[in-house]
């Protein structure tokens, strides 16, 4: 067999200037994770779109990451979360946006793109439709840190913009 | 934001993409992740893209759909597209990051801010985790 797999997860304002010991092991273990997990799909023979989901399903449930547990938090105090996929053989593509349910929302998007006549849904009707699919369902409480907590604290007191790329909370 | 991009052994290639987007966003703000085409794409004929950064910009330049355009239709190498769509993001003042992958396993990453998280594997044994 030849397969490929690359990963990304980004971490919010951490670089290689800011970040500590801790926080760079934590990084590296989860991106490792993420290999494990697509790598075990693509090398049993599985397809592409079922590794990407796999991988990225772990990359959401480590908080060193933006997405899932360890996403930022909203203006309002809320996470939101958005998700896509896309198969390359068909061009077959699901998405979601701004759900607040799913534990893991590329899974979700994953059932958008195959049980769905749709593209990208979003919001309380996604949320409706994940239930519907009998995805697992979670808490919002379950996807909060404090260092993001911490975050959305930091920005309101700057009063800075959710916007200001360079402070990069996100 | 996270992604992934594969190739499987069939040749088949497809992109993944998830993001709890921006600290503070507000009024329903929604950036690239989730946008087919701007922060996902993925198509056999060019190359499968996850991607990370300013997502307005992202949106705007169609990054992901872009790259395999460039891809499918002028026939540029990977390097080449990635970096040319990279490059034109950042003349509109986005930057951020791809992950890339071709049908043929070719892989690419591009990118035009630090703290870039980044792993690679393949079926050659091949692995490396790295923060760019």
């Amino acid at each position: 067999s030849d397969w490929t797999l690359l990963v990304h997860g980004g971490a919010g304002s951490m670089t290689r200037d800011t970040i500590d010991a801790a926080q760079d092991a934590a990084a590296r273990a989860g991106l490792n994770a993420a290999l494990d997990a697509g790598s075990a799909v693509l090398a049993g023979g599985g397809s592409a779109v079922d590794a990407v989901e796999a991988a990225v399903r772990v990359l959401e449930d480590d908080p060193a990451f933006n997405a899932g547990r360890g996403a930022v938090f909203t203006h309002e105090g809320h996470i939101e979360l958005d998700a896509a996929i896309m198969d390359g053989a068909t061009r077959d593509a699901g998405a979601v946006a701004a759900v607040t349910r799913t534990r893991n929302p590329v899974t979700l998007a994953r059932h958008v793109m195959v049980d769905s006549p749709h593209v990208l849904l979003a919001g309380k009707g996604a949320d409706a439709f994940s239930a519907e699919q009998g995805i697992e369902q979670i808490d919002p409480a379950w996807f909060a840190t404090p260092e993001r907590r911490r975050q959305l604290d930091d920005m309101k007191a700057r009063k800075t913009g959710s916007f200001d790329v360079d402070l990069k909370y996100g | 934001t996270v992604g992934a991009v594969a190739r499987d052994a069939a040749g088949h290639v497809a992109a993944a993409t998830s993001t709890g987007g921006l600290t503070g966003k507000r009024w329903g703000r929604i950036g690239d992740a989730p946008l087919i085409g701007a922060g996902t794409y993925a198509d056999d004929r060019a190359a499968a893209v996850s991607a990370t950064g300013a997502g307005e910009y992202f949106i705007r330049e169609g990054v992901a759909h872009e790259i395999c355009a460039r891809v499918r239709l002028a026939g540029a190498p990977l390097r080449e597209a990635a970096d040319a769509v990279m490059a034109e993001t950042r003349e509109l003042g986005g930057r951020g990051g791809v992950i890339v992958t071709g049908p043929d396993g070719e892989t690419v990453y591009s990118f035009t801010t630090p703290g870039m998280y980044r792993g690679r594997a393949s079926a050659e044994g091949a692995r490396s985790v790295g923060i760019y």
